[in-house]
C-alpha cells in the first residue's frame, strides 16, 4: 500500500490532497 | 441510450470528454517537450481514469485491493482504447492523443516513441476495420480493466461477478445485429490490446530510465506497478 499510496488515496476518496 | 441495456447507457453517460495537452515549455528540446508534453497529459489522463473506473458498474463492490490491482494491470490498456479510437482515420497517420497533441512517425520516432507508434497504428487499424460503435468503444474499454489478470485477486468471485455484468452487456449489445460473431470478434481484439499496452510500458519506462525523464508521480508509480 505505501509504495502505490496515490492510487490508494485516490480510490478511498480521501479528503486530504493527493499529491500527483 | 442503447437498446434498453443499462450498464452501457451508464458507460456511455460516465465516459469522460478528452482531455487537451498542456504545452510543456520547460525545455529548448523539441522532442523532449513533445514527450513532456505527453507525460502531463497521461497522468492527468490516469487521474480521470480512476475516477471513470469506480463509476464503472460492479467495480466499487470490489475489495480495494481488486480494485487497485485490477487499475494497475489494466490502465494502459484502458487509455489505449481512447488513444487508437481516437486515431482512426487522422491524416498521416498520426495518433492522436489528444486533439492538440497529434503525433507522427516521424515526431514520434525522434521521442523516442517509435515502438509506441508502430503498436498502436496496427491496434488503431485493427479497430477501424471493425468499425466500432461508440457504445463497443466504452464496452471494450471497461471489458480490458475487468479482464487485465491481476494476480493475485483478493476476491475471485465478485471480480468474476463484474466481469459477468460486461460481458451480459455486450452480448446485450450485439444481440440486436445480424452479425452473431460480432461479440467473440470483439472478445478477440483484446489480446493485440495486452500487446500493445505491454510494448507502451515498455517504451515508457525505457524513456524514463535512458534519457532519464522525470515524470510525475501517479504515471511513475502506475509504470512501476508494471
Amino acid at each position: 500500500k505505501e509504495k502505490h499510496k496515490i492510487l490508494h488515496q485516490l480510490l478511498q476518496n480521501s479528503t486530504s490532497p493527493v499529491d500527483l | 441510450v442503447v437498446l434498453g441495456n443499462k450498464v452501457i447507457s451508464h458507460l456511455m453517460l460516465t465516459e469522460p470528454a478528452p482531455l487537451a495537452a498542456n504545452q510543456d515549455d520547460s525545455t529548448n528540446d523539441s522532442s523532449l517537450r513533445t514527450l513532456l508534453t505527453l507525460c502531463d497529459l497521461l497522468n492527468r489522463e490516469l487521474l480521470v481514469l480512476i475516477g471513470w473506473a469506480k463509476q464503472i458498474p460492479g467495480f466499487s463492490g470490489l475489495s480495494l485491493v481488486d480494485q487497485m490491482s485490477l487499475l494497475q494491470s489494466g490502465w494502459m490498456e484502458a487509455l489505449l482504447v481512447g488513444v487508437a479510437w481516437r486515431s482512426q482515420g487522422a491524416p498521416r497517420e498520426e495518433l492522436v492523443f489528444a486533439g492538440n497533441l497529434r503525433l507522427d512517425e516521424a515526431q514520434c520516432r525522434a521521442t523516442g516513441l517509435a515502438d509506441l507508434y508502430e503498436a498502436l497504428r496496427h491496434l488503431t487499424a485493427k479497430y477501424e476495420a471493425m468499425k466500432l460503435s461508440p457504445e463497443e468503444v466504452v464496452t471494450l474499454k471497461a471489458m480490458a480493466l475487468a479482464n487485465s489478470d491481476a494476480d493475485p485477486v483478493d476476491c475471485p468471485d465478485s471480480v468474476q461477478q463484474f466481469q459477468d455484468g460486461l460481458h451480459e452487456a455486450l452480448q446485450d449489445l450485439e444481440a440486436t445485429r445480424r452479425d452473431q460473431n460480432r461479440a467473440g470478434r470483439i472478445l478477440m481484439s483484446l489480446p493485440l490490446l495486452r500487446q500493445t499496452a505491454d510494448r507502451a510500458v515498455q517504451n515508457f519506462l525505457r524513456l524514463h530510465r535512458g534519457r532519464r525523464v522525470a515524470l510525475h508521480k501517479l504515471l511513475l508509480e502506475m509504470l512501476d506497478a508494471k
